[in-house]
């Protein structure tokens, strides 16, 4: 385990914790998409079937058990929490995120490591958390208005891939044959996604200016 | 080390 990893995997942690906490204290998801938190939670479902078959470490199992805990209470939260639910934006979140779902379960079929049903389901995880974030960009774009929270969980995410590739380029070098194409592409193209989020991000931070995507 | 495609990764 090297440090990029554990670094990404706690802003990973950070940035579900976070939304938790914000929805669970002020009972509220205003600027949050529910579209990326059921994809997220479809994401870890996916991943994670393994859970009690495959045991790594004590780690990876007690984060998958938090990941998978926390995504679905968010998707809870916001569907089902008589308070949260109201404050639920769903007029503009609107993306349809099954144009996202059928693609990769596709891609899945074709592109994975063996064809057995956990690797496709993997590959389809894999590939689903690449654009997972999409609806929750579109959103921001259409309300145009980033509430803080919102642009730290954005960000912490982002922050989570960045460290994720770097930790990529740590274990190609140091372990002899680490190569996972399908984690590789997929993770460069969801780090790009967030890539023209970061920039305003950061620009609005320095200008010291309220966050404002571009329409 | 674990062989090549355990997904020992998150």
């Amino acid at each position: 385990m090297n440090v990029f990893r554990l670094a990404g995997d706690m802003t990973h942690l950070l940035s579900v914790v976070v939304l938790l906490l914000k929805i669970h204290t002020i009972k509220s998801c205003a600027g949050i998409s529910l579209k990326t938190q059921e994809l997220y939670a479809v994401v870890f479902a996916a991943r994670y079937l393994d859970l009690f078959v495959h045991f790594v470490s004590l780690y990876n199992t007690v984060m998958k058990l938090v990941f998978l805990a926390s995504s679905f209470s968010i998707v809870w939260y916001m569907k089902r929490h008589k308070i949260v639910r109201r404050t639920y934006d769903k007029d503009h979140d609107t993306f349809r995120h099954y144009v996202l779902v059928l693609p990769c379960l596709l891609l899945a079929l074709l592109i994975n490591e063996k064809f057995t049903f956990r690797e496709v389901m993997w590959a389809f995880s894999i590939y689903l958390e690449a654009v997972a974030i999409f609806p929750q960009l579109v959103l921001l774009q259409r309300t145009r208005n980033i509430d803080n929270l919102t642009g730290q969980y954005v960000f912490f995410l982002g922050a989570y891939r960045v460290l994720y590739i770097l930790n990529w380029i740590y274990r190609y070098f140091t372990e002899p044959h680490f190569v996972h194409w399908i984690s590789w592409v997929a993770g460069i193209v969801q780090t790009l996604l967030y890539a023209d989020f970061f920039y305003y991000y950061i620009m609005s931070w320095k200008n010291n200016v309220k966050l404002e995507l571009p329409a | 080390a674990a062989p090549d495609n355990v997904k020992d990764e998150l």
